[in-house]
């Protein structure tokens, strides 16, 4: 593993115990839209299917675990806990998960490495997980106060994205058959994404100031 | 080979 890896799964894993302080300690989950966190455990079970047919390393396996019962978990704690739900901005968080969950279904069957059920599954929850991110980029934009941890939050899952470029490209030229085409376009789409949060994110730590996104 | 290279990310 490289360090852009490695580098780039701590930033993820970061990101999401930025979200789980918030959540258990603050019992907060404004600003945090559950569209995006539901579309991510639904990332996180389609592709760790190979969970139950490969053994890649413990490290794999343990990280998949962690990621798999931190949405799930996430989730839980949005719609269920009694204090945390209440915090929960519904009325701004209004994006529809279908509009990003059949087109990424349909791509998948139509481009994908092969024909199988774990193949489309896995394809499935790389466009998902491109996209995914889209409805809490709109809720950012109606959130009147974003709170630092929820700053903090995105700004890692975007780090996480360029991080993982930096990856492939290195095994791009240090594995000679390292070519995923369908993870690194999804990829790359997935990080511009980010490009407009994170021009704020910067702006704003450096003049000092409250993030904002302009509506 | 290239499914193990996949798989291997996360």
């Amino acid at each position: 593993m490289n360090v852009f890896r490695l580098a780039g799964d701590m930033t993820h894993l970061l990101s999401v115990v930025v979200l789980l302080l918030k959540i258990h300690t603050i019992k907060s989950c404004a600003g945090i839209s559950l569209k995006t966190q539901e579309l991510y455990a639904v990332v996180f079970a389609a592709r760790y299917l190979d969970l139950f047919v490969h053994f890649v390393s413990l490290y794999n396996t343990v990280m998949k675990l962690v990621f798999l019962a931190s949405s799930f978990s996430i989730v839980w704690y949005m719609k269920r806990h009694k204090i945390v739900r209440r915090t929960y901005d519904k009325d701004h968080d209004t994006f529809r998960h279908y509009v990003l969950v059949l087109p990424c279904l349909l791509l998948a069957l139509l481009i994908n490495e092969k024909f199988t059920f774990r193949e489309v599954m896995w394809a499935f929850s790389i466009y998902l997980e491109a996209v995914a991110i889209f409805p809490q980029l709109v809720l950012l934009q109606r959130t009147r106060n974003i709170d630092n941890l929820t700053g903090q939050y995105v700004f890692f899952l975007g780090a996480y994205r360029v991080l993982y470029i930096l990856n492939w490209i290195y095994r791009y030229f240090t594995e000679p058959h390292f070519v995923h085409w369908i993870s690194w376009v999804a990829g790359i789409v997935q990080t511009l994404l980010y490009a407009d949060f994170f021009y704020y994110y910067i702006m704003s730590w450096k003049n000092n100031v409250k993030l904002e996104l302009p509506a | 080979d290239s499914e193990d290279t996949k798989h291997d990310e996360l």
